[in-house]
């Protein structure tokens, strides 16, 4: 349905708990903060670069919270054999987004 | 900016 969102409530807290320890700067984290993170789960960098591309929603360089929880959903779906999609699939998209 | 597009904002590019 269009209210739902991929990301479960207590996965969001869980990413809204890193993200927060990541010391974001006007709600926004750089792709240099990031990008350790992603790289800590082990996948290809050409896959991190997928849920990158597909993460960072408005293409600005950097995620917010919402679009932070998209890129860590994505490693942990990756993580478990899940494929990454091409397109970011509407139940992915954060309700602040759509 | 970006003046090569979308993909370099991308850290894994």
């Amino acid at each position: 349905t269009d209210s739902h969102w991929a990301v479960r409530p207590e996965e969001k807290s869980k990413f809204d708990g890193i993200f927060d320890s990541l010391v974001p700067v006007n709600g926004l984290l750089s792709g240099e903060k990031v990008k350790p993170v992603l790289m800590n789960s082990k996948l290809p960098v050409d896959v991190l670069g997928k849920v990158w591309d597909l993460s960072d929603i408005d293409k600005d360089g950097h995620l917010d919270k919402d679009e932070f929880a998209v890129a860590m959903h994505l490693v942990y779906r990756a993580l478990e054999k899940e494929p990454v999609p091409s397109v970011l699939p509407s139940s992915l998209i954060p309700p602040s987004k759509r | 900016q970006y003046p090569g597009g979308s993909s370099s904002t991308n850290p894994f590019l």
